[in-house]
């Protein structure tokens, strides 16, 4: 199994269809780095990104640096990951 | 194994055999009106399997429903699994899923995207796609909902093998959309499709990969409207609606423009909740009401199909 320590969640409001883009240039930037969960689509729909622990440094600078607000959705993924196994494996027994 | 489906806990999730399995519990018990069809082998040579609700009769009109085919949308597979519990349980109680089922036949394919399910149990929780590879392509998988032949290639799909909305060498290439195809194809008489995803609380309608209205737009917008105060009613949850590409965004390639050009007038695709904090994790304690939520939708849809015959 992948281990998804200090992953996280990012979820951005992009005002209009520049910030948008900008999101959009993150993908290129960082390939197979940022895993869009709900994609740049429309100013007023949310948009989730997954960033790697390795990579939360360098993608909030560019965020900050574009101007761009962020609120952490999920703090670290593996903690929820290891609750839904446990809840399996509880269901289970 | 869970021994019958009356042991079998839907508010958990489970593994792909653990609802193999659970598929020969609920047709062995429920014989008389649940059969299972087997109607192909995934990339990786897993069993597709649908599962066929029928009081009889030949070629009746039917219904398709779908779950799972971005396979690390697990809330969809134990929706799916809940409302066909849910079928055989109501059926002769709940009038106008008997009805329904007297008129026409139910499909629901539980587990559209094995291969991609077993790697997110395996190896990658976060996974979406298939698992095809082919020849000389450095990554691996399709994006499921980017292969099929209606706007196939166009915005809204990505010809990189490495996105994840891949759209693959070209329509219908992998085995898995191959065997929908052929299946509702051969079959001709479907009136309904629902393609269940998750997550981001919307249900829509073709199209997605043109911004053009479908014929029966204000239908299917009428409808939609419908469907989602059914499921606010539920546990209050808020949906919005609308076709495709003007709700979420332009994605060619997808299974509902597919089923509409093929004549299906009732196509819909669900992104069930996540409740704004959770995604694609949703907990598993969510799993009941979401399923019974979009039960109430997709029961307002097969009403509308049912006395809307085409």
């Amino acid at each position: 199994q992948m281990n998804f320590t200090g992953d996280q969640v990012l979820r951005i409001l992009a005002k209009d269809e520049k910030e948008l883009s900008l999101l959009r240039d993150l993908e290129g930037l960082k390939p197979q780095k940022v895993d869009f969960w709900r994609g740049p689509a429309r100013p007023s729909l949310p948009v989730d990104m997954r960033v790697p622990f390795s990579e939360l440094r360098d993608v909030k600078a560019y965020l900050d640096s574009h101007g761009l607000a962020y609120n952490i959705m999920i703090k670290d993924i593996q903690v929820l990951l290891d609750e839904e196994r446990e809840a399996m494996a509880k269901s289970r027994r | 194994l869970e021994r019958s489906t009356s042991s079998f806990s839907y508010s958990s999730y489970h593994t792909l055999d653990e609802i193999y399995s659970w598929i020969d519990n609920l047709v062995t018990e429920y014989s008389d009106i649940v059969s299972k069809i087997h109607i192909g082998n995934s990339f990786e040579n897993r069993s597709i399997l649908v599962l066929k609700f029928s009081t009889g009769g030949s070629q009746r009109p039917a219904i398709w429903i779908d779950t799972g085919i971005h396979s690390r949308e697990w809330i969809t597979h134990a929706t799916g699994i809940w409302i066909a519990k849910k079928i055989v349980s109501e059926y002769g109680k709940d009038c106008i899923l008997t009805d329904t089922l007297k008129a026409m036949d139910i499909f629901i394919e539980l587990v559209t995207n094995p291969d991609g399910f077993a790697f997110t149990h395996s190896m990658n929780r976060l996974w979406r796609k298939n698992k095809s590879s082919r020849p000389g392509i450095f990554c691996i998988g399709v994006d499921l909902n980017r292969n099929w032949k209606s706007g196939f290639g166009g915005n809204g799909s990505n010809n990189n093998p490495c996105s994840e909305t891949y759209r693959g060498p070209f329509p219908q290439s992998e085995p898995e959309v191959a065997a929908i195809v052929d299946f509702i194809t051969v079959h001709g008489n479907f009136k309904a499709l629902i393609s269940i995803h998750s997550y981001s609380q919307m249900l829509m309608y073709p199209y997605g990969h043109s911004l053009e209205p479908v014929l029966n737009q204000k239908e299917l917008y009428d409808l939609a409207q419908e469907a989602v105060k059914a499921l606010r009613k539920v546990n209050g949850i808020e949906y919005i609606f609308g076709s495709i590409s003007t709700t979420l965004y332009v994605a060619s390639g997808i299974t509902v423009d597919w089923a509409y050009d093929m004549g299906i007038k009732y196509a819909f695709s669900f992104e069930l909740r996540d409740t704004g904090r959770y995604g694609f994790l949703l907990p598993a304690s969510q799993i009941v009401p979401t399923a019974q939520e979009t039960w109430m939708a997709i029961r307002t849809i097969m009403k509308h199909t049912l006395n809307h015959p085409y």
